[in-house]
């Protein structure tokens, strides 16, 4: 159980340090990373943002305002979680993509808690901020289907946004349970039976904000990086939309490898606040979960 | 798709700003213009004479917004640039028939 | 309700002000604008080089009116602006569906 | 007839003026105004604390064009303005009823 809480608390922590190792090099392609830092493996700060080093984005901004609405709840609402984008978007933050303004505000304006569906949001807004939703309903898979996709619909109504969100959110919660590497990978196999376009062996190397080329990145890596560190280092590297590929490969490597191998010096460079609030919300969250509840 | 024209005094530029924010607004783009109307101009001295000049600075905002929240923007446009006082500005409303986000081409509600 | 605009030569700017004075209007937006079309840029001298500056200033003027004179408007700006030479400008007419005085709130034609 | 309006990236006007060009269109104004969104404004000094101005510099155009060549002219001004990068900028379409050349009175798409 104690491995647990770690665990989870990895999952939320490996988003914050995927995404503050990323967002200065967001935009920047392989090459260019590769000539300004060689390979770059600190929290460096800069890039488009003026980031201070280890200040997040929206990733795990967005992350946290998930967390808070399901934890102020105590289960799920999904107008209580809306509430807290709001907020948050009101609060001037650093940066938010076009769609996730766009759904936020239709709430705050209409009351809308479901974007139309559109074939222009298959961005990776909602799975971005996917993992404390995979923490709260670990351990009953139809939850986190119906979760997913109404959490997602807030911003993205797409397919290939729910259908991203759904195998995410299974394999952390398989990693979470102590799955092996080649499990996950079937979990990976699966979505791209499914969803031929997710296929991402061999790698074409595009690492936008569409949710395909993002998924395609998080899993080239995982699949073939042998640290946690290695995952997330990898990952940035690619450059392209790096604070999200970074946060999202850092939730599942943080559920696969564990608290004890985030590098310590990355954590150091995160925000206090920000790190407490995450391992407070992390076992919080879990502890809703039917996993636990109904042990 | 609407465009949303408001001319208003320079000083209420931040607090429309932040009544836009409010509401989720974001994108604006902003021009420094002359106006003439009621409010009459200032004295200016000048070569030590003294004369008036018949213009008023403005701010001119430009915010292209879907349809159905036109209201509440110009709502919270007049509310925030309102003093009372004569020369307080004017808002206006156009129809807009496409949009283009020229970074990703995504074109209508998309680009805004 | 329409909106008249008017690309004018800048030293017009008094004489159309004059001349829509003179038909009642009194509300008048300006702003100071670069203008490319037939009429050539001058040429300026820089550091010795001399140079084509391709544009040329301009004013552009926007003025909300009621349907019932605008061609009155419309007319008035013509015959002020016009020098007959290349360059005098040109004046467009859109339609304006709201118009709110931010001072008093007035709506529509109230407003103008 | 259309007005084309783009908010375009200052350093990006040449290269839409001549991609206009290409395409017989030479009468453009342009203006310059201050950008709001999500493209972040410049840091400045300031009593020694540092502090983001949160506009950005940008460069509007409008163009008067006749129906039919809407689409190549927005496409036009889409591809030479794209940079990919947040901040490229907008292009909007409204409808104009009507058009004068001031220096010979023509009217409709002859004024264009
Ligand atoms: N009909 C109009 N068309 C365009 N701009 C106008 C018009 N009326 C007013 N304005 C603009 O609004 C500003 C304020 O108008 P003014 O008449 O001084 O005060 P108020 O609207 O409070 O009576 C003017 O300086 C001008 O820029
Ligand atoms: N199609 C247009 N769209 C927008 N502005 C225009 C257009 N044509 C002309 N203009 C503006 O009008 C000004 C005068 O146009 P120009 O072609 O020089 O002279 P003329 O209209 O007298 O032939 C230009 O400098 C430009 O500001
Ligand atoms: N809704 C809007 N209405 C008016 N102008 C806008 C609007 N949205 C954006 N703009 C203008 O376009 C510019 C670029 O927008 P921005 O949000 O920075 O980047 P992008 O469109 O590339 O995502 C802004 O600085 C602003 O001048
Ligand atoms: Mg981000
Ligand atoms: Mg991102």
């Amino acid at each position: 159980h104690d491995d647990l809480t770690a665990r989870c608390r990895a999952v939320l922590l490996g988003v914050a340090v995927g995404d503050a190792l990323g967002a200065p090099m967001e935009f920047m392609t392989s090459g260019e990373i590769a000539a300004k830092y060689g390979r770059l493996n600190e929290m460096v700060g800069g890039g488009w943002l003026r980031l201070k080093p280890g200040q997040v984005t929206d990733d795990t901004e967005m992350t946290l305002c998930l967390a808070r609405g399901i934890v102020t709840a105590g289960g799920w609402d999904l107008r209580t979680i809306a509430h807290e984008f709001a907020v948050w978007l009101r609060s001037k933050p650093i940066d938010v993509g076009d769609t996730c303004r766009r759904g936020i505000r239709n709430f705050m304006l209409k009351g809308e808690t479901e974007s139309p569906p559109n074939q222009w949001d298959a961005g990776n807004g909602a799975l971005m901020r996917m993992t404390p939703l995979a923490l709260y309903t670990l351990g009953d898979k139809e939850l986190l289907q119906k979760c997913s996709i109404e959490h997602g619909h807030l911003t993205h109504n797409h397919p290939l946004s729910d259908a991203a969100c759904i195998c995410y959110g299974r394999m952390i919660q398989m990693a979470l349970l102590g799955a092996e590497k080649s499990r996950l990978r079937r979990e990976a196999d699966r979505l791209a039976a499914e969803y031929p376009s997710f296929r991402f062996d061999p790698y074409p190397g595009l690492a936008t904000g569409y949710v395909v080329d993002t998924l395609q990145t998080v899993f080239h890596y995982f699949f073939r990086s042998r640290s946690f560190e290695e995952c997330v280092t990898s990952t940035v590297n690619q450059g392209g939309d790096a604070d999200t590929t970074g946060a999202i490969i850092g939730g599942v490597a943080g559920a696969y490898y564990g608290l004890e191998e985030i590098p310590r010096r990355w954590l150091k460079k995160l925000d206090r606040g920000c790190v407490t609030e995450l391992e407070s919300l992390a076992p919080k969250l879990v502890s809703l979960s039917p996993q636990l509840t109904q042990s | 798709m609407k465009k949303v024209e408001a001319i208003i005094k320079p000083f209420k530029l931040d607090e429309v700003k932040e009544a836009l924010n409010e509401i989720g607004i974001q994108g604006i783009t902003v021009c420094e213009v002359k106006g003439f109307g009621r409010q009459k101009g200032h004295t200016e001295l000048y070569r030590g004479a003294e004369y008036v000049v018949d213009f008023i600075p403005k701010i001119k905002m430009e915010i292209i917004v879907s349809d159905e929240i036109v209201s509440k923007v110009v709502d919270a446009i007049e509310q925030a640039a309102k003093t009372g006082r004569i020369g307080d500005g004017k808002i206006f409303v156009t129809s807009v028939e496409e949009v283009v986000r020229i970074r990703t081409g995504e074109r209508g509600e998309d680009a805004l």
